[in-house]
């Protein structure tokens, strides 16, 4: 018997919408330690790994791990019907071939419950060791969606290098080249407008925009983003999940041949 | 020229 109670359920409106492009099928797996995923894109050169503790639900029972195999953009269409401020239960039995999404309206006068089917999903778990990263930027995570959203109409891919001087978002195509350079800044109103960059060694990669722009379907969901680079791995692009779990894109570089 | 590597090049089947 699973029971997952979230308050706050538009975060999971959100989570989904920003998972939906990325990924078809997945498995959300339930522990004791929270509800989970890890996935691939269909052309696995991104993998996305969301967690979300079970200590951020306000209720969470979850008897033994189960892996509930989910088609993403259905998921997506249900919590859809999901008011903002609704609160957002997960129901599912031990050996159920569907899970049950219950909706509560804040005030309790609206109740609604959607079932949708289960699927079985072949899913490869790849494990991710811990890495050090040469560099570390910490940046508005509306700036980052921005930059990426603009280069992507001039080119396709974009080399991110860190220096002493900043983080430097490069692209090119036909029409001409284009540079942004952004600095770190901590003199802001707001501990989210902040800019941090930690550096260890300067680093430079290529990544294909097509993805950093997908990834930033998760901008909603928190005021920063955290990019983590080391030559020679995938980059990753984390974004939190209120006070209660991440969502970790993680996309392979492109390499000079 | 440029080569896009995998995911799978990177981290290993658990």
């Amino acid at each position: 018997m699973l029971e997952l109670r979230l308050v706050q359920g538009g975060l999971l409106k959100k989570v989904l919408d920003s998972l939906k492009d990325l990924v078809n099928d997945a498995n959300f797996d339930c522990s004791a330690t929270g509800f989970s995923l890890q996935a691939m894109d269909s052309s696995h050169v991104a993998l996305v790994a969301l967690l979300l503790r079970s200590e951020g639900f306000e209720h969470y029972r979850c008897d033994r791990n189960l892996s509930l195999g989910m088609n993403l953009s259905n998921m997506a269409k249900m919590l859809k019907c999901a008011g903002n401020d609704d609160i957002v239960t997960i129901k599912a039995d031990d050996a159920a071939d569907s899970v049950t999404f219950m909706f509560e309206s804040p005030n309790q006068d609206k109740i609604a419950d959607f079932d949708m089917k289960l699927m079985d999903i072949d899913s490869e778990h790849l494990g991710i060791p811990e890495a050090e990263f040469q560099a570390i930027v910490r940046m508005p995570s509306a700036e980052f969606a921005r930059i990426c959203k603009d280069l992507s109409t001039i080119g396709d891919t974009v080399v991110i290098s860190v220096t002493k001087e900043g983080v430097k978002f490069s692209t090119r195509g036909d029409i001409g080249t284009a540079n942004i350079v952004c600095r770190h800044n901590t003199s802001v109103d707001k501990p989210e407008e902040a800019t941090i960059i930690e550096m260890e060694e300067t680093v430079s990669l290529t990544f294909a925009l097509r993805y950093m722009n997908s990834f930033t379907k998760a901008t909603p969901l928190a005021n920063q983003v955290t990019i983590s680079l080391s030559s020679d791995l995938p980059v990753v692009v984390e974004y939190k999940v209120a006070e209660m779990g991440h969502i970790r894109f993680y996309l392979a570089p492109k390499i000079e041949e | 020229k440029r080569h896009q590597k995998l995911i799978t090049e990177f981290f290993n089947h658990s």
